[in-house]
This record gives C-alpha cells, structure tokens and sequence, in this order.
C-alpha cells in the first residue's frame, strides 16, 4: 500500500489556464 | 453544464500554495455528467503522472465519478504504470480552495493504492493466512499472561485458527451477495498492431472537439478524436487483421504531447473473438515506447489487470498517421 497526499492547481483563469472547455455549452 | 468536456493539464503540488513544490501533472479530462443542476458532478479520465523522486515517471490512472460539490469524495484509482503498474485503489479528495468567480480550484489529494492486491485477495488460503497473521500475535500474548505455558498456549491457538478459518467462511454469506473460490489467474502476452489513419476518405480517427479558435496550442492540448482503429497481427496493413481499437483519445498535455487514451481492445481473432481489454492512460506518443495501463476486461479477459508498451513503427508527421506496435500484458 503506497499513500500519496498532494495538492491539485485547476486554473480556469488568465492567459495560461491549466483547463479548458473543448466541448459543450 | 451537462455535457461539457475539459481537457486538463493541471500541476500536482507538494501544498496547496501556488508556489508550493511542483511534483507532478494531472492530465486528461473531465466530463461533466449531472443533470442536477444544484450538483456539479464530473467523470473524470485522468492520468497523475509525477515528476520529482522515486515517483518520477510513475502515474496512476483515475476513472470515476467525482460529485465535485460535496466536501469529501472518493475517486477510484484503477491502473497505473511505472511503480504503480497493476494499482488499484481510491483517493479521497477535499476542495482546499475555490474560487466561485473564475472556477479555480485547489483540490487535496489523499491516495491509497494497493499493488498487486490479487495475490492477497486470490485464494481462500491466502486470505486464511492473511488473518492469521493480524489475529496471532494477540492469542500469543494473551496465552502466555494467563498461563504463562507456552505449549498450552500452541494447543489453543490450533483451535482458535480454525474457529477463525469457520467464521471468517460463514460471515462472506449474506443473501444478496455471496462470495466464490477464486480461480487461478493466467498471464497472457498479445504483440499487435494499431493503425491509427487520419488523414484520406476514410480516416479511422476523427475530431470530435477542440478549444476555441483563439486557443493556437502548438499540442494541439484539448483536441478530442474518437477512433476505430484496426488491429492486425503484423505492421502490414494488409496482415491479419486481430480486432478493433475503439474510443476516445485527447491531447492533454500544453507542453509535450501527450495523449490521454480511453481505449477499448475488441479482439475478433481466435479464441479471443469476443474478448476485450481496456486501456486508460496517458501516451507520450513521441516517446520512443511508453507504457500505458490496461484497467479491465470482458470474455477470456475479465478482471484482466496489466500493461501495454507501445512502439511507434511507422509515422506521417504531416498527415499525423502512425501505425503502432502494442505489446500487452495481462493478468486475468
């Protein structure tokens, strides 16, 4: 069993967002 | 919005500050899948791949729903590759900051993971042993307080496992579920080729979505195919051909490319017409190989856990058409 414990950074925001929409409304 | 599609390439934090350690890169995408409006729900095919230590890489690979508007959630963790080849496992997951006005979010990972778990859970034996591993130690010490003779001690212990082995059968029957004798596990390698075709009459893999106009990518990151590629035994076109690769592959990478596959191995040839194999992970398809996990199975392959390493054996880089030597194993 490995445990992991970390911290995910979803930027929606500014001119590099680290998401994007691709489809859908 | 029910329906919509993210490509993510998120970075993976040693603290939920934004300059905190970099140690990895959550790539792939997530579906929003609730018609409830007053929930925002995802399905996420993600691949959390890492870049720092023992780790480095190493991803595992989550498919699962995660109902992002409740405070703790689980997700399901079911591949992995590198130091998490064969995992399975969970991650509790807890919104660490969010920020209602532009969506952005720090999500805390907790993850626990179990390699190669079926050779605890295979075999009644084994999982006998297992108990008695954990339940010894507790008659030891409490047979030699009370009575301080060790071959007394040994006598009640026999008993005492085999009371244990007799409970730890009957408390698996309930009446809605039982639980069976498993069966030995085969390992099988298949060596075949993918011919992922994009460009002439009748491409095999199409677009299906991209970002906006104004998002130039030089990865091409958020743009969807949906393929139906054919297998064959050699890397000839024209060789025997072994089944169908069908789904969904996603750029998700903003600074290499790397795709995000959600694939199906439907197997026509043989024996194995009829059987499938899953496979959900991340290919850096300019890697000379990578290794991607297979997560599940149907027919001869049910429950088959393994790897798939991939080679490029032929690419157009104009036209993108690739033909790819896929050597898999798996256990099932």
């Amino acid at each position: 069993v490995t445990r992991l414990h970390f911290f995910l950074h979803d930027i929606l925001s500014g001119k590099n967002p680290s998401a994007v929409k691709v489809a859908g409304s | 919005p029910f329906g919509s599609v993210y490509a993510i390439d998120d970075l993976l934090k040693a603290g939920p500050e934004p300059d905190s350690k970099t140690i990895g890169n959550a790539q792939g995408l997530y579906l929003s899948s609730s018609q409830d409006y007053s929930k925002f729900t995802i399905v996420m095919c993600v691949d959390f791949g890492f870049t720092e230590g023992k780790l480095k890489g190493s991803s595992f690979s989550v498919f699962s729903r995660n109902p992002v508007t409740e405070a703790d959630r689980e997700v399901a963790v079911v591949g992995g590759r590198g130091k998490f080849r064969m995992a399975r496992g969970f991650a509790k997951v807890k919104t660490s900051h969010f920020n209602a006005t532009n969506g952005d979010a720090v999500l805390e990972y907790k993850n626990s993971k179990r390699v190669n778990l079926q050779f605890i859970t295979m075999g009644s034996y084994v999982v006998n042993l297992f108990l008695n591993l954990t339940v010894l130690p507790v008659f030891l010490v409490q047979g030699q307080r009370r009575k301080k003779m060790v071959k007394a001690t040994l006598v009640l212990l026999v008993i005492s496992l085999v009371g244990v082995m007799q409970w730890a059968k009957s408390t698996n029957a309930e009446s809605w579920a039982s639980r069976l004798e498993a069966e030995k596990e085969n390992v099988t390698n298949l060596q075949f080729y993918f011919h992922d075709i994009l460009s002439g009459k009748n491409p095999t893999a199409i677009k299906v979505a991209q970002p906006s106009a104004d998002n130039k990518s030089p990865t091409l990151f958020g743009s969807i195919m949906m393929a139906d590629d054919p297998l064959t035994e050699g890397p000839d076109p024209s060789s025997k051909p072994v089944g169908r690769a069908q789904g969904i592959y996603g750029s998700a990478g903003q600074n290499e490319l790397a795709l995000i596959m959600a694939m199906n191995f439907a197997f026509t040839d043989g024996i194995y017409n009829g059987s499938c194999i899953s496979l959900l992970g991340k290919n850096p398809a300019m890697n000379p190989v990578r290794e991607m996990p297979i997560v599940g199975g149907t027919g001869l392959f049910r429950f088959a856990r393994g790897y798939a390493v991939a080679q490029t054996y032929w690419l157009d880089v104009t036209t993108g058409d690739a033909i790819v030597g896929y050597n898999v194993t798996v256990v099932h």
